[in-house]
């Protein structure tokens, strides 16, 4: 039986808007302990990702602002019913830790990430 | 045969020293584009680790100052003959996504992630 992503992703994701601020997203990230947030507008629909890593990379260049200006835009994403073997390839290709997971409608739905991929393993 | 830590690890690790500042650590993790950082003394034995999370939790705090303070003491470590089972475990049970691999004289002879575990299920 092929393992899907909706059998490891977490749901619902934690998401946030594109007008919070870095130190806002710090906040979310740490009181969640967790790494990527998907950034969605007021519908509710994908339009980035912002992770730990891009607020590093706002230290190492002394830059303050909001989410819109640190996100990545181009989001790799997954489905419920992908299976795990090409999400974590999609991870691998990109060198990302994370995939929102988004439904026909590009709303968030969950996420799935290497963390989730490397419990697989864990048995 | 049983898949062991060397076989996936990355080696050498990039490692920081306590003293480095906050941002010189967000560069370096940006430069090579990795989240965790081994933090090693002058004889290069493992004191410490700091991660992009940990960088996010300073910009939580608004805190500034070197990487000894905001550092993680009790680092959660494996070995090169490690089988991967258990090093998936480790970070499963602990909730963290990244193991420095220490020889016998605690010094650091590479890292092994949750990334290098997940693209084992990309195949
Ligand atoms: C290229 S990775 C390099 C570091 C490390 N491999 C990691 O995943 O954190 C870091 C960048 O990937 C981006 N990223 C993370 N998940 C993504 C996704 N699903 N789609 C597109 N970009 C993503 C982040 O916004 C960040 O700028
Ligand atoms: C508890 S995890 C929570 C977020 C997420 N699971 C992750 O790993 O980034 C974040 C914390 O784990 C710590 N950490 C990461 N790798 C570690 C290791 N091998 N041993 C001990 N602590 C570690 C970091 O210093 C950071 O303070």
């Amino acid at each position: 039986e092929i393992k899907v992503v909706k059998s490891v992703m977490s749901s619902p994701a934690i998401t946030i808007s594109p007008e919070a601020s870095i130190e806002e997203a710090a906040r979310i990230l740490i009181e969640n302990e967790i790494n990527h947030l998907p950034v969605v507008n007021e519908r509710g629909e994908l339009i980035g990702i912002v992770t730990s890593w891009d607020i590093a990379k706002a230290v190492a260049r002394g830059k303050i602002g909001k989410v819109e200006d640190i996100m990545t835009r181009k989001v790799i994403t997954t489905t419920m019913e992908e299976p795990i073997e090409i999400a974590a390839r999609k991870m691998e290709q990109h060198e990302i830790s994370a995939l929102p997971v988004v439904d026909k409608d590009n709303k968030v739905v969950g996420i799935v990430s290497s963390e989730d991929l490397s419990k697989l393993l864990a048995r």
